[in-house]
Formats: structure tokens, sequence, C-alpha cells
């Protein structure tokens, strides 16, 4: 899951 | 906008070396090989997802070698006890990205 706004690129989330 | 990098030459070819060790392909290294190189400062990864928030800068879940250096920089940084930015100051934008 990602947050509002946030990338699906980032290995951290 | 032609402030310096505040990378510093010395340190920059101290993250290229790194970077070329990961085994970058085509010039560009995945979150898959930058991760484990920034889960190894120990520093809390939401600190480190806001690292990669700040240094991929076009946003294609890469990391080429003067975006790498970001994120190495604001490790160190971070390392140092100095706090992420929640936004890349201009003066951190690699100059080839201006």
């Amino acid at each position: 899951q990602y947050p509002a706004g946030g990338s699906s690129t980032n290995p951290f989330l | 906008a032609d402030a310096p990098w505040v990378v510093k030459p010395e340190e920059k070819m101290k993250f290229d070396t790194i970077f070329e060790s990961l085994g970058p392909v085509g010039g560009m290294l995945s979150g898959d090989k930058v991760k484990p190189v920034l889960l190894n400062s120990n520093l809390p990864v939401d600190i480190l997802g806001r690292v990669w928030e700040l240094s991929d800068i076009d946003r294609d879940g890469m990391l080429d070698r003067d975006e790498f250096s970001v994120a190495m920089f604001l490790v160190y940084r971070a390392l140092e006890g100095e706090s992420v930015p929640m936004s890349l100051p201009p003066p951190l934008v690699p100059p080839s990205k201006r």
C-alpha cells in the first residue's frame, strides 16, 4: 500500500 | 541555478566508486540493488524512504550516478545527525538535472 501521492517506485514503501 | 553542487568532487569520486561496485546496468541502479546499501546504514526505513524520494529525481525507480550521489550524501549527513529535508534543496540538485 502506498500513501496518497507516494511513489510506487520507492523500494522502501 | 548555477550554484555549486553541495556534493564535493572528492565525495563524488567516492560515491561513484560505490556506484560502480554495485553493478549498474545501462548506467542505472535499480531499487533492489540500492536498497541493501542504504539499509546497511541502519537508519530507520522511513528516513531511507525519504532519502529515496529525494534522490530519485525523475522517479523512474532507478538511480543514475548523480541521483545515487544525492542518496549517499543524504545518508552520510543523516548518520552525522543532520535531519533529512522534506524536499530537495536546490544546491543538492545535480547540475545535470536542473
